[in-house]
């Protein structure tokens, strides 16, 4: 169990997410008699990899597609873990699936945040709503109403990077997802977070009421154990995986796959 | 952890959750316990009040180095190449570096060298703009060595003190564009021998374990001379950077803590170490 926890530590998963899954996969390996056996190794691997699995899971792409207007989607989370190139990839996603995205350009912070997001909206020759000089809250809320106005049917709103213990920054987001209302608050995480993963995904859930992670960048070779810190301490399902920088490098999350990357 | 203890496992499993929950790493932490526990053994550490010091003097010999800053070549100008993977902030330390070395009165130029992602030239162009320094740079799609030479000819041509050359993010997984660091290295130094005369890595204080893996790579194709450790101002400890120091021999030069032009400070292996326990 020690070479578990080691593997499982290595991997970026957090301290006390590895301590309480190493407390459940000891229970359920003593429950099941695995460890009073001649070979436990193999078996023990085994109960983790599943209970990993089972952790990382269920399998969860859905969207809560809205019954009434345009569905709505907000993307937040830290600096530069990806949001932005998201915003782009799931629009992408959902033209694919007969939708008609709105983006949002509302990081009003970040030098050419909007110039970024607009570009990549020339790309997918979809309509990108931005406003100078007002706020995020307000500038989301007339977005909405542009979406109604111009018959689309999915809004994407991007929003700056922020630190999850910058109290201000953290009210403005809530801000944005009480003026909109969101059918999907997504937590944007980088595949290459260490330890911080708990306490930013505790944070951003506590102030946004998550329905989702996507998790980014996981074609590099980070092992990615933030994915399973995310998981356990938001309970959200991680839907969506950035796999490449282009607007078509974005699939659905496989919990199994992850499990496997994990654990190494 | 508290002074007063006998030197026990439970103290040692303590010191274990602080180094690993700071991102030092299982490998890195191990080999700090293990120095705990030859100590303890040659008398060097009696209780568990001298445990911490004698931590704190390990993890500050590990972060030493003789060189906070940018080493000033003989002649001007200064060339800082800056590397590093997607989004760790290598643009905004640039704005950072370019904003201080103006204000020390230095003649700055900025090569906006990162022709690839959707407005990086634009992003680049509003910091030149925002704080007054000159930038060479092409349209998105150009070739980033064609940028990088334009850009050092621009430097001397200008008489600039410091050229700071901005590249795109990449993942040291892929090979073609690790290729592409690499000749943009070479470029520089085709046309100033010696040049880049710095090559900084940005890391984001986020980042786990990856990070040491990211020092390596980039580190086999281009001599990394110096670290910027960004987004120290966020709850990360950035203990990263002390896996990295017990594998590698690369200094952590500069610390970001902020997203404004003035949220850079010096590395100081003190306050760093101080900042691990608070
Ligand atoms: N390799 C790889 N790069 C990615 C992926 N997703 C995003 N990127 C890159 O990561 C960098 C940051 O992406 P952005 O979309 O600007 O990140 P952001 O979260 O909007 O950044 P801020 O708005 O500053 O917080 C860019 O270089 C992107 O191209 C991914 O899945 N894989
Ligand atoms: N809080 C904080 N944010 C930072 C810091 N440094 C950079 N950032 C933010 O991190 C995000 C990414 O910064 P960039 O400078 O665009 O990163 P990059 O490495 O150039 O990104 P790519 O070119 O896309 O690879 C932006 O939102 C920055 O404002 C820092 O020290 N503290
Ligand atoms: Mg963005
Ligand atoms: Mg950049």
């Amino acid at each position: 169990m020690r070479e578990i926890r080691q593997a499982l530590l290595g991997a970026d998963v957090s301290y006390k997410v590895v301590k309480s899954f190493i407390a459940r996969v000891t229970e359920r390996a003593v429950g099941e008699g695995v460890l009073r056996s001649v070979k436990p190794g193999q078996q023990v691997v085994k109960i983790v990899h599943d209970a990993l699995v089972e952790m990382m899971g269920p399998v969860d792409h859905a969207i809560n597609w809205s019954s009434k207007g345009p569905t709505v989607i907000l993307m937040a989370g830290l600096q530069g873990t990806g949001k932005t190139t998201s915003c782009a990839k799931l629009a992408r996603f959902f033209v694919r699936k007969g939708k008609r995205p709105l983006l949002v350009a509302a990081d009003v912070k970040r030098p050419a945040a909007i110039e970024q997001l607009k570009t990549l909206g020339r790309q997918l020759d979809l309509p990108v709503y931005s406003e100078e000089g007002k706020r995020p809250p307000m500038i989301c809320k007339r977005a909405l109403k542009e979406a109604e106005a111009t018959g689309r049917d999915v809004v994407i709103l991007d929003t700056a990077g922020r630190l999850a213990i910058d109290a201000g920054m953290m009210a403005e987001v809530a801000a944005v997802a009480k003026k909109t209302d969101p059918h999907e608050i997504f937590l944007v995480c980088d595949a290459m977070t260490g330890q911080d993963a708990v306490n930013s995904a505790e944070s951003f859930n506590r102030e946004l009421e998550l329905t989702g992670v996507i998790l980014t960048k996981l074609d590099g070779d980070a092992r990615g154990g933030a994915a399973m810190s995310v998981k356990e301490v938001t309970g959200k399902p991680i839907k969506f995986a950035g796999i490449g920088e282009k607007i078509e490098d974005f699939e659905e999350f496989h919990p199994d796959r992850m499990a496997g990357r994990i654990l190494g | 952890i508290v002074a007063g203890r006998k030197v026990d496992a439970d103290l040692l499993d303590e010191i274990e959750e602080v180094l690993i929950t700071s991102d030092v790493g299982v490998e890195a932490t191990g080999n700090i316990l293990d120095r705990l526990r030859e100590a303890y053994e040659e008398k060097e550490i009696e209780d568990g009040e001298q445990i911490i010091p004698h931590l704190k003097m390990i993890l500050k010999e590990m972060l030493e180095s003789d060189g906070a800053g940018i080493r000033w070549a003989e002649t001007a100008p200064t060339v800082v190449l800056v590397a590093g993977v997607n989004g760790a902030g290598k643009t905004t330390s640039i704005a950072k570096l370019a904003y201080h070395y103006h204000g020390e009165g230095k003649k700055v130029i900025l090569a906006a060298a990162d022709t690839f992602r959707a407005a990086a030239v634009e992003q680049l162009t509003i910091w030149s703009e925002r704080i007054g320094v000159g930038i060479v740079k092409h349209q998105t799609g150009a070739d980033p060595a064609a940028v990088a030479f334009d850009a050092v000819e621009a430097a001397v041509a200008r008489e600039a003190d410091i050229l700071l050359v901005d590249t795109a993010g990449r993942l040291h997984t892929q090979d073609n564009l690790m290729r592409e660091l690499e000749k943009v290295y070479r470029v520089l130094g085709k046309k100033i021998p010696g040049a880049p005369h710095e090559v900084i890595m940005v890391l984001d204080a986020t980042t786990g374990q990856n990070a040491i893996q990211q020092v390596k790579v980039f580190g086999k194709d281009i001599p990394i001379t110096g670290l910027f450790l960004a987004k120290l101002d966020g709850s990360a400890k950035g203990g990263a950077v002390i896996a990295i120091r017990d594998q590698v021999d690369v200094p952590v030069k500069f610390i970001g803590v902020g997203e404004g032009p003035e949220d850079v400070e010096p590395f100081v292996a003190d306050d760093f170490v101080e900042a691990l326990f608070a």
